[in-house]
């Protein structure tokens, strides 16, 4: 999927960077100092509903394009995560244990249309 | 406020301020709840910055891997989908020490209903040498007064020793205790040979373990 710019307002990958030292939390972790929550804006007009972001194929594109003229089989879209990565995180636990996992679907990597 | 956003989504397009407040409230929840925590740790005894890297540096260098033990902190294959898959270090508290026998504490939680499941378990211990006379020492690990490993020490050298003691700990998670105590005693070593966590921090012996948890109701997982 796209991200985000000025010159469109389809469906698109909006980039934000979390800072822990932001939310006073680099106390307690200690890798890594932020992340890329990332989040997913913009329309969902029929013609693109239901296409995964850029990787739809040109069968996606006909079938949208038929579905465009009758909007009513179109249903609503949303523009959502189609794909989302772990974050491994090292941090001190209530007894000051260190502890390292993987927090799966954390970081917004693609969008798209429902 | 603002334009309106998508209106099937109803997601109104955020201005810089309530994006960052937004973003940042959702981060804390996210992180929260993904680690089934309810709220975020207070860390109250902070282990020394020097103990963490000594601990850590053992580790990684894979020192426990040439002596064909586990302990790499790396990544592993994984849990399954509906496990958090995790390791943790745990740095012994001193809760007793006499010449030739020291008693370690550790502190573990976990949330009611939280079902932990243990595949890996290494206590490392700092062992300060030369010790006195000329018998090889002999370092035994002890739980409630039952011997869980002893192993007869040859170098000469101060240095680490790991010891697997991966039944103990599943014991121990599959009860309600929260404390694990320890006992080590070194016969044929030199007076507190085996009270790293005196040297100033830097050879705090610790304990470190992979374990899956899953939640209460969680389903079973398929192995």
């Amino acid at each position: 999927s796209l991200r985000c710019d000025q010159t469109s307002n389809l469906c698109c990958r909006k980039d934000y960077y979390v800072d822990f030292r932001d939310i006073g939390w680099n106390d307690w972790i200690i890798k890594p100092e932020g992340y890329q929550i990332n989040y997913c804006m913009g329309q969902c007009p029929p013609h693109v509903a239901s296409s995964p972001g850029m990787a739809s194929s040109s069968h996606t594109a006909v079938l949208n394009l038929i579905r465009a003229h009758n909007v009513r089989a179109g249903g609503q879209s949303c523009c959502v995560p189609t794909h989302r990565r772990p974050l491994s995180i090292l941090y001190f636990d209530r007894n000051s244990n260190i502890v390292k996992t993987d927090i799966p679907d954390m970081i917004v990597d693609a969008c798209g249309c429902s | 406020g603002g334009k309106p956003g998508c209106p099937s989504c109803r997601m109104p397009t955020l201005e810089p301020g309530t994006e960052r407040r937004f973003l940042l409230e959702l981060a804390k929840r996210q992180i929260l709840e993904k680690l089934h925590l309810s709220e975020r740790p207070n860390v109250t005894q902070p282990v020394p910055r020097v103990a963490i890297a000594n601990a850590l540096h053992h580790l990684h260098v894979g020192e426990a891997q040439r002596d064909g033990q586990l302990g790499s902190f790396a990544h592993w294959d994984g849990p399954n989908a509906d496990e958090l898959g995790y390791e943790i270090i745990s740095f012994a508290k001193t809760e007793f020490s006499s010449p030739s026998s020291t008693g370690l504490r550790f502190r573990f939680s976990r949330g009611p209903g939280q079902d932990v499941h243990i595949l890996q378990a290494q206590l490392w211990l700092y062992v300060q040498a030369p010790w006195s006379g000329l018998s090889p020492a002999m370092l035994r690990v002890s739980l409630g007064g039952a011997l869980l490993s002893e192993r007869q020490l040859e170098a000469q050298a101060s240095g680490w020793h790991t010891f697997a003691l991966l039944p103990a700990l599943q014991a121990f998670f599959r009860g309600q205790e929260k404390t694990l105590r320890l006992e080590l005693e070194c016969r044929g070593c030199q007076a507190n040979a085996t009270a790293g966590s005196d040297a100033g921090g830097s050879h705090q012996p610790f304990l470190v373990a992979k374990a899956t948890m899953r939640e209460p109701g969680q389903r079973v997982a398929k192995r």
